[in-house]
């Protein structure tokens, strides 16, 4: 079948990927395969959940302002959750 | 400020915690002193005693690891994740680590490890991450000066623990400024590269047209050698710099950097001694003049020639009608004056020489 699914820009992966383990850490994101990620609906809420924290927009989305913040240093506790 | 799920918290007030290796980062008595001076952080402020024992199993054991370092739970090399602590609890339960990929240092050249201590001993004494962005337990890394705990912190462990009976005075930080309070005023208003930067405090907001959230961040931890308190800001385009006044000094920011010299005193623009604050400042860009207010005064400076222009001081209320008020701050956008003063804002028409809007200080930032 003819796909228009086309290969990620590396960056953006490597963005997803950062994104994905931060979610993960610090915001209880499930483990395991998500396919593609940007677009389930836990991906999305979870980065609601971490824009809700800083007060950034929430969006929903890997924008700008969060993934400034997700590259920031900072401490290993997650943010919320047991 | 966020407690952990069922306010785990330590039962008995005197609390042990042994310090099992050290970084070579810095010297042994300067960690002993680092973790010693966070610890005073929190019993300044709480009850709690802390005891310091040399073998056996303390309630806090204190550690410096990399990757994984034992509790599955690994650091990540230099940045990102600096450190982590457990909650109240047997066991594990207190334990703080440190990531020793990073530098550890006892100023702001990289990690200081007395903030950071502070922050990771709150975790073990029963704090969360706040959401609030100048207090200790905010979860992402900024360097500051002074005592390190916000209002909002000691509200946190003293929800836990209770006041310290025996208080020492301490002057914990203002939380950060509410950009929706009705009665907000600004310190200074600054263009910079595009967007407006708001100063308030400790903190500043920054506007960007496509991004309708302000967003609110320490100026420490975007300019450290910046003042916590900024009187007065302009940006001159022309130069892509920034100049920012406190007291009587003055810095150019290039972006991110300090311009080389800087900080001078505000006298060298031709301001004379007795002049010891600039209140507001605003670059015309129409006219290459920015203008620098001073209680019921102003000059105009000449950014081209880099000299005052003469005539001035001015007064505001006769040159600016309608504005018979000090000026907190001042920023202009195609032929119009904003000042704010306290809670309001005015709209000055330079072509009509009028005020022709009243608004309230923080319509700027969506409120």
């Amino acid at each position: 079948a003819h796909s228009f699914a086309v290969p990620l820009p590396s960056e953006d992966k490597d963005d997803l990927l950062l994104a994905e383990k931060y979610l993960r850490r610090f915001y209880g994101l499930p483990a395991g395969l998500q396919g593609r990620q940007r677009s389930s609906v836990a991906f999305q809420s979870k980065i609601k959940e971490m824009q809700k924290f800083f007060k950034l927009k929430v969006t929903g989305n890997l924008d700008d302002n969060t993934l400034d913040l997700m590259k920031q240093a900072r401490c290993g506790v997650p943010d919320i959750g047991e | 400020y966020n407690h952990f799920p069922r306010n785990l918290k330590w039962q008995n007030n005197e609390v042990t915690f042994r310090i099992l290796n050290y970084t070579p980062d810095l010297k042994k008595t300067d960690v002993d002193r680092a973790v010693r001076n966070a610890l005073n952080v929190w019993s300044d402020v709480t009850p709690l005693t802390f005891k310091k024992l040399h073998q056996g199993n303390a309630d806090i054991m204190i550690s410096f690891g990399s990757k994984e370092h034992g509790d599955y739970n690994p650091f990540d090399g230099p940045n990102g994740l600096l450190a982590h602590a457990y909650p109240p609890g047997q066991g594990i339960g207190g334990d703080t680590h440190f990531d020793e990929d990073e530098h550890w240092t006892k100023d702001s050249s990289a990690y200081n490890l007395f903030i950071v201590a502070a922050h990771e001993l709150g975790h073990a004494l029963g704090m969360s991450h706040s959401a609030d962005p100048g207090a200790l337990m905010y979860p992402v890394y900024s360097y500051t000066t002074g005592y390190p705990l916000a209002e909002d912190d000691i509200e946190g462990i003293q929800a836990l623990y209770g006041p310290n009976p025996n208080p020492r005075k301490v002057k914990p930080k203002p939380d950060a400024p509410n950009k929706c309070d009705p009665m907000l005023s600004f310190d200074a208003v600054t263009e910079l590269r595009g967007e407006t930067i708001i100063f308030k405090d400790r903190f500043y907001w920054r506007l960007h047209p496509q991004m309708p959230e302000p967003e609110q961040t320490l100026i420490k931890s975007t300019w450290p050698s910046i003042p916590n308190k900024v009187d007065a800001a302009y940006e001159n385009p022309e130069k892509d710099v920034v100049m920012i006044f406190s007291g009587i000094r003055m810095w150019a920011l290039n972006g991110y950097n300090l311009v080389d010299g800087y900080p001078k005193y505000i006298h060298k623009l031709g301001l004379p001694k007795k002049i010891r604050k600039i209140d507001a400042s605003v670059y015309i860009r129409d006219t290459g003049k920015t203008l620098l207010f001073t209680d019921e005064d102003y000059w105009s400076y000449d950014e081209a020639t880099g000299t005052m222009d003469s005539g001035y001081p001015r007064s505001i209320e006769e040159d600016f009608p309608g504005m018979d008020d000090e000026i907190d701050a001042a920023s202009y956008h195609y032929g119009y004056l904003y000042f704010f003063h306290e809670h309001m804002q005015y709209e000055y028409s330079y072509t009509s020489r009028k005020v022709i809007r009243i608004m309230r200080t923080n319509s700027i930032l969506n409120c």
